[in-house]
């Protein structure tokens, strides 16, 4: 049993490092509270945005600690790769720029895996091959209101 | 693998049956508030019994998901999954609210089956409850709010 | 103690059917779990979007539930009103056309109270009467980038 | 009555004295994630003692938001209101980590004075912590997902 934990944390910690990287332009790892008996402790992150020091998690900002929590749904995904993905305004608490990076991830995610993503944000809609519409009709009843394809 | 076509009837705000053709790659769902998106993704929660239906946002159970529109008093979702050969199969989930409250029927490809059968299916293919493929709304906010114990637990679950 | 309290909650409730018809062109109200003894009971929204009808609370989308509780936030500030109001990303669940009827509002109750708004959502700027940069030096320092006018 | 100036000097990721002028009326506050602009808000409910330091986002009490980056292991926070009068008045609080753990002083009008001071002055004005004037980052979201007895409990502390 620990062994098949410590397997599977240390190969997702290995996938964390390169995507916060890649998603923060900062360095960070996961962390064990108790390396020798992990089930007696907890999970946390030690990472650090762009070129700050010394971060702790509670006091990071709202986009930063979505960027975190995003990058260890990734770490996760590669190395249990589901064959589709769903994800609801992840990009909320994001600002533009960070939007855009998020979106080119997801983009290059979906070249081996489907990716359905609701969003508000315009960076977001305008990464996708194709977006869905959806309206109400009368009285809140949901209707489908096209599919629009991106033209290449 | 993907999902090729989501059949949902009379599920939450889908008052009628409606076809969402889906296609592989990169697919973005935008409209305003409070138009369904989330009722969409929760309608895939629900068709392959991923969560429970108190965190599908409905306090009275599977009994809040079927749509107030009418009096139908029951609900399907149908999932059809394709892989690049044009194999598919189907999985589906229909409620029918009865005197003794809510039943719910599974099928696959159609065929009455249980919801064992259900989960070893969709596991073959790495999607279970603890998968992390699906995030709801807030449950990217959830992963940095939570316990480093509760954080753990879900690497437990993976491995 | 209890005359108090009804006092508070049917002043706030009215000042939360107006402004919850404003804000959602729909119509709600506060609601007294145990109207006969308030304090053995809770307080809960009852309230429909636009021409939705019986929307449980629970159901509501998360624009709609944000909706909603910014209703009750104006209520409140209708009943007992402070000198100034600090807001951080408030609209952060809100469509477009949403953030630009918020700030509408805010700009209304900016005559009389001083308000001073995080946002990231662009109708929201657009609407501010100034806006204050806020930027990151090297290591995560913060620096004030600026004070922009909006000409008139 | 508005806040004129905000003072912020070594609070969170304000590693040196800066001044921010305010004025009346609707002003925004925008930049990149993790720039400082909830810690501009912070600063505001720091200096007049409207929140706990947990609820400021620093797990260890206050110690954490004296900024790491430098060794000065103090900080101050001052608040200028002003009325369209032109009269002022302005309340400050100043931390220093000593060796028995944190040290909050606190000033009216560069007075040293008590914090019930400070609250008894904040009254008058209906600003007070349960007076929901500051709506941190996800304080909305937390009206709707709360208890119903919860939020019976904003009118007991307004009534
Ligand atoms: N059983 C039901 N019958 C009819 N309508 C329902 C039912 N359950 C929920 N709804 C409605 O569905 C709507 C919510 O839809 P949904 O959460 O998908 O919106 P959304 O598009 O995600 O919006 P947002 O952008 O605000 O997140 C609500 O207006 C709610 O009242
Ligand atoms: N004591 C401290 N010393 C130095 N920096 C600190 C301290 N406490 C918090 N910080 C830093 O302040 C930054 C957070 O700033 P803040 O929350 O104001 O960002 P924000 O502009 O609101 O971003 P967002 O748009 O993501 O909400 C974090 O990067 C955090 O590491
Ligand atoms: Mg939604
Ligand atoms: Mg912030």
């Amino acid at each position: 049993k620990k062994e098949t934990f410590l397997e599977a944390y240390h190969a997702i910690n290995n996938n964390f490092k390169e995507v916060f990287e890649q998603i923060s332009q900062g360095s960070g790892s996961l962390s064990l509270e108790n390396e020798e008996d992990p089930f007696s402790g907890g999970l946390t992150f030690v990472a650090n945005i762009r070129d700050k020091r010394n971060q702790k998690l509670a006091g990071m900002s709202g986009g930063e600690k979505s960027l975190t929590a995003l990058a260890f749904v990734f770490a996760i995904q590669k190395y249990l790769p589901a064959p589709f993905y769903a994800f609801d305004e992840v990009d909320m608490h994001l600002d533009g720029p960070n939007v855009e990076k998020l979106a080119q991830i997801i983009t290059n995610q979906s070249k081996t895996a489907q990716f359905i993503v609701v969003s508000l944000r315009k960076p977001m809609l305008d990464n996708a091959d194709r977006m869905i519409g959806v309206t109400q009709k009368d009285k809140g009843v949901t209707k489908i209101s096209g599919i629009k394809i991106k033209d290449e | 693998m993907y999902i090729k076509e989501l059949e949902i009837d009379n599920f939450k705000s889908f008052a009628s049956k409606v076809n969402i053709p889906l296609m592989q790659g990169f697919t973005a769902v935008s409209g305003p508030n409070g138009s369904g998106k989330s009722n969409i993704i929760d309608s895939i929660l629900f068709a392959l019994s991923l969560r429970t239906a108190r965190s599908l946002r409905s306090e009275q159970g599977v009994a809040d998901l079927i749509s107030n529109h009418n009096k139908r008093n029951e609900a399907s979702v149908k999932v059809v999954f394709a892989n690049d050969n044009g194999e598919e199969f189907s999985i589906r989930r229909y409620v029918k609210k009865g005197k003794n409250g809510v039943q719910s029927n599974y099928y696959y490809n159609d065929k009455p089956c249980s919801l064992t059968q259900i989960h070893l299916e969709l596991e073959k293919y790495n999607i279970s409850p603890n998968s992390y493929n699906v995030m709801m709304q807030g449950d990217v906010t959830e992963i940095t709010r939570c316990s480093a114990i509760e954080r753990r637990k879900i690497i437990d679950e993976i491995a």
